[in-house]
């Protein structure tokens, strides 16, 4: 543990928080992809699956108890609670052009050929496109709640921040993992254009809006 | 170094 990765852990937690905040507070979801959520969803459940059969620490697995709680609630409020505010026109990113190749790339490119590990890879490779949903509604309805910008902000810092501590893995303890390095880098790179204008829309009081 | 064999990050 370094203070990258867990600056990124509780960055990744921050972000889950903040969404079902925003969700349950205004008691809506509008301007929030029901499918990035869903897709986040599956990526917790194959990557948490070890949850059963390894033990690590109690941090680990605590976070991975509420990470996967908090995915689901989160699907739960969407499609459920708040099903009337769910702005299902807006949301139609294409999740199979996504998930099938992932799919299909973890059965390719893996560290071991065995169920779990299989699920991990594919958790990793999802994970680093689940957003393309969010980011394809925003692109799609040209603006932005604040508040929605403020947890895109976090979930993406978190992935930066584990770059980081990949970085610092690899000099201090000879530790690195291809698969989740590059993913990350494809998943913080996903981003960029947000951080963008995050840092000069956001940060500077003004609301998120592109250009007609 | 090491390719990762247990995976203890999140």
């Amino acid at each position: 543990m370094n203070v990258f990765r867990l600056t990124g852990d509780l960055s990744h937690l921050a972000a889950i928080i903040i969404l079902l905040l925003k969700i349950w507070k205004s008691r809506s979801c509008a301007g929030i992809s029901g499918k990035s959520q869903i897709l986040f969803a599956i990526v917790f459940t194959t990557r948490y699956l070890d949850l059963l059969t390894s033990f690590i620490s109690i941090y680990n697995t605590s976070m991975k108890v509420i990470y996967i709680g908090c995915a689901y609630a989160t699907v739960y409020l969407i499609y459920m609670k708040f099903r009337a505010t769910y702005d299902g026109n807006h949301d139609s990113f294409r999740v199979e052009f996504l998930v099938v190749p992932v799919g299909g790339l973890a059965v390719l490119v893996n560290h071991d050929f065995s169920f779990l590990e299989i699920l991990w890879t594919f958790s990793i490779y999802l994970e680093s496109v689940a957003i393309l949903p969010q980011l394809f509604m925003i692109s799609k309805t040209g603006e932005a709640e604040t508040i929605t910008t403020h947890y895109l902000f976090c979930l993406g810092l978190y992935r930066a921040l584990y770059l980081l501590n990949w970085i610092w893995r690899f000099y201090f303890e000879s530790f690195f993992d291809m698969i989740a390095i590059v993913a990350g880098v494809v998943q913080t790179v996903l981003y960029c254009d947000f951080f963008y204008l995050y840092i000069t829309k956001v940060l500077k009081g003004k609301k998120l809006s592109l250009p007609a | 170094a090491d390719e990762a064999a247990a995976h203890d990050e999140l």
